[in-house]
């Protein structure tokens, strides 16, 4: 299930959060079932971004990218240290 | 650190620098490999009680418990779930799933940031003195974010999550990739957040130059570090059978080599392999080495591997010469083997010597430390360089601080190369890079902001920039070691840093939150990429001109189309026009302006001349004409603009770029 999968930074709207949801992170829960069953979050970011990251397929992340609320799905970056 | 905190006037200055409880009060969160916490950079003696805003904590996991943490290290955290869902669970035979630094890097930046005060340092004799950071009172937490493998952005990005969570006001982050747009890019993303909650935001420029369009973190809300060298150097010289005697450097300690010429062989030359002059690990023939010094050539693979592959193929020696990529820059190792370094002009003469000679032989004489090298500072060859390839209106790096030859805590984990064969166990290391110029200027930060607590992260990276310097006490200007030339502002940015003038500098440019946005606004990014970076609806105002270059940034960087303005000699002009605004953080004063610039293609006129300042706080905006004749595309020519009231400089650099 992991073949084909790659770690997702994805960047919320904080504003768009439905008001069904008490909790941002329910909410990144919510979009995150509704394009992949088995994903799970990695991190909730709270202060650096509003968002999450989670192990996607590339089909996947295209399908997050257009639910309402998401602003960006960026892949996973290496850095080094200098 | 030993040697810097004389080198930058703060030994000599103690008087001016902040007292104990509110140096103390100021946090230092490091981004790295982790905390070696049994460091004495981290003793706690003398340390009041942690700040009562402090809401980080001690994590425990593989050797770390919270006794780990004390008044000095308040915080140590790690992020490791990126990293373990792209490269699987983390082997803690191998590296600690804790914050303990297993590598030596995050203990060296943040004892180079806050370490206190330790008597009695130095790595073999070498260096030796008292060790300290730029800020020892300040109080250190580290976010292990680095892995064996790399750090992964979700991970840094939680560290930096954090890290805002917990509380620190300064951020120090050796580390950088790739160049990316400030909306694709984690640590600008990270960054801006920072930066609005009073954060400031020190980062290494990367050690990709000489290279032109090799920065890193170049976001304007970060602060940009490169590197320069001290006043300090560890001589090991070369003697060769023919009687000549050559300069290189070394941090070898261990037995001499024999007190007789021994033979001298490259590396190339006893090789099968078309790579043999690298010496890197099975391309040595060890029966042509056996007892022999072995030249090698820079490059591929680490300095200190060259040494052990020498070493285990049966040489007594190595000679490790630079080629045109680093040039003359020499920088020290603590190799396994009599060992020393050379650069390329001296490396070539050995080469001729022993391509010429029948019987060719060396020795190595290893000298110990010597201070008052000049000139120093110079920019080292490895700092990355401008233009900024992202906003090339933006000038960067901002400053430079030292990056070379730097000591520094050390862990206990691994010995002073690195390397897994090394098992010697050292307190304190020697390392150079860009990562070591980046705490630096954190721990100077650091002091800035105990010295005036109100300051924000651009006023404090204003104060540094303003008062560095970019020539030497003679007037020369600084150089640059690639080149042997002087050093311009796309390789030294504003210059030197000179903390103690930085205390006092006269006027800052301040930002806000505000400006960075119109200044995203001027890039023409869309809602969306504004959004992602500074996580709020913001919507540029359509009947609104917003220029990049009204960013009020301390230094100034003019971009001309090549197309656009006329050929060399041709005619017309091109204008541009800067403007910013000065505040006061001094006495009352009048301030009168003066420009240089490097060329009669650049015309630099500011106006108003004078400004006069009333009361702390008071502003007041000038505008900058750059007057530009034609050029050839890629030509760059510079300036400085300083205002001056007799006793402050505030100093900015200028450079032109023709696209």
């Amino acid at each position: 299930a992991e073949e084909g999968k790659r770690t997702y930074i994805v960047h919320m709207a904080k504003s768009a959060k439905p008001a069904e949801f008490e909790e941002h992170r329910g909410w990144y829960d919510a979009s995150l079932k509704s394009v992949s069953e088995t994903a799970e979050i990695i991190y909730s970011y709270e202060t650096a971004i509003h968002g999450f990251s989670a192990r996607l397929t590339a089909a996947e992340a295209e399908a997050i990218e257009s639910t309402p609320g998401t602003l960006s799905v960026l892949p996973e970056m290496r850095y080094e240290l200098h | 650190t030993t040697r810097t905190p004389t080198f930058l006037g703060l030994d000599q200055n103690a008087a001016m620098l902040p007292a104990s409880d509110s140096a103390s009060d100021v946090i230092v969160g490091v981004l790295d490999t982790g905390v070696w916490p049994e460091s004495p950079s981290f003793d706690d003696a003398g340390f009041g009680a942690v700040p009562s805003s402090w809401k980080g904590e001690c994590e425990i996991g593989t050797n770390f418990t919270k006794l780990k943490c004390n008044k000095k290290l308040i915080g140590a955290r790690f992020f490791a779930k990126g990293y373990e869902a792209t490269l699987g669970p983390i082997d803690e035979s191998k590296e600690s799933k804790s914050p303990r630094d297993d590598d030596g890097h995050g203990t060296h930046t943040s004892s180079t940031a806050a370490g206190s005060v330790v008597s009695g340092a130095s790595l073999f004799g070498y260096a030796a003195g008292t060790a300290r950071g730029m800020a020892p009172r300040a109080r250190v937490a580290a976010y292990k974010v680095c892995w064996v493998g790399g750090c992964f952005s979700s991970d840094i990005l939680a560290g930096i999550d954090k890290a805002i969570e917990d509380g620190v006001n300064v951020l120090s982050m050796s580390l950088g990739g790739g160049m990316s747009e400030y909306y694709r890019d984690s640590v600008a993303i990270g960054s801006f957040a920072a930066m609005e909650k009073g954060i400031l935001v020190s980062c290494s420029a990367g050690n990709a130059g000489p290279s032109k369009y090799s920065l890193s973190n170049v976001a304007p809300w970060i602060t940009t570090v490169g590197a320069g060298t001290l006043d300090r150097d560890f001589p090991a010289i070369v003697s060769l059978g023919n009687g000549k005697n050559f300069s290189g450097v070394s941090l070898f300690k261990g037995d001499s080599l024999p007190g007789k010429p021994l033979p001298i062989v490259y590396a190339g030359n006893v090789s099968n392999v078309t790579n043999g002059n690298l010496c890197m690990t099975g391309t040595l023939n060890p029966d042509k080495i056996k007892g022999k010094i072995v030249l090698c050539d820079r490059g591929i693979n680490p300095r200190v591997q060259k040494g052990s592959v020498v070493k285990s193929a049966g040489g007594i020696g190595m000679v490790l010469t630079n080629t045109a990529a680093n040039g003359e820059e020499l920088v020290a190792d603590a190799h396994l083997l009599p060992a020393t370094a050379v650069g390329e002009s001296t490396g070539d003469a050995i080469k001729q010597y022993v391509f010429s000679d029948p019987n060719p032989t060396a020795t190595i004489l290893f000298q110990g430390t010597k201070v008052g090298v000049e000139p120093s500072p110079v920019v080292a060859a490895f700092s990355s360089r401008g233009p900024n390839s992202i906003t090339q209106q933006i000038l960067k790096p901002d400053i430079i601080a030292p990056g070379v030859n730097i000591l520094a805590g050390w862990s206990g984990a691994i010995g002073p190369t690195g390397l897994a064969e090394d098992g010697r166990r050292v307190g304190f290391n020697i390392i150079s890079g860009t990562s070591m110029s980046c705490p630096h200027v954190s721990g100077l930060a650091a002091l800035l902001k105990a010295a005036h607590p109100d300051w924000s992260p651009a006023v404090i990276r204003s104060a540094l920039m303003t008062t560095a310097y970019s020539s030497y006490k003679d007037g020369k200007l600084m150089e640059d070691v690639a080149t042997g030339k002087p050093s311009t502002p796309f390789d030294h940015g504003a210059g030197h840093v000179d903390p103690v003038s930085a205390l006092n500098p006269g006027l800052v440019y301040d930002l806000l939150p505000q400006d960075y946005l119109n200044f995203l606004c001027a890039l023409n990014y869309t809602s969306g990429q504004i959004t992602s970076v500074a996580r709020r609806n913001f919507t540029c105002d359509a009947q609104k001109s917003y220029s990049v270059n009204d960013l009020n940034y301390p230094s100034f960087s003019v971009v001309v189309d090549a197309q656009m303005s006329s050929t060399a000699g041709s005619g017309s002009d091109t204008v541009v026009k800067h403007t910013r605004t000065l505040t006061n953080v001094g006495p009352a004063g009048t301030y009168k302006a003066s420009v240089t610039s490097t060329s009669d293609s650049v015309k630099i006129s500011v106006d108003p001349t004078s400004l006069t300042f009333g009361q702390s706080g008071e502003k007041n905006s000038y505008t900058v004409t750059f007057t530009v004749t034609g050029m050839p595309s890629n030509s760059n020519e510079f300036g400085r603009i300083e205002w001056s009231d007799g006793k402050h400089v505030v100093g900015s650099p200028v450079a032109v770029s023709w696209t």
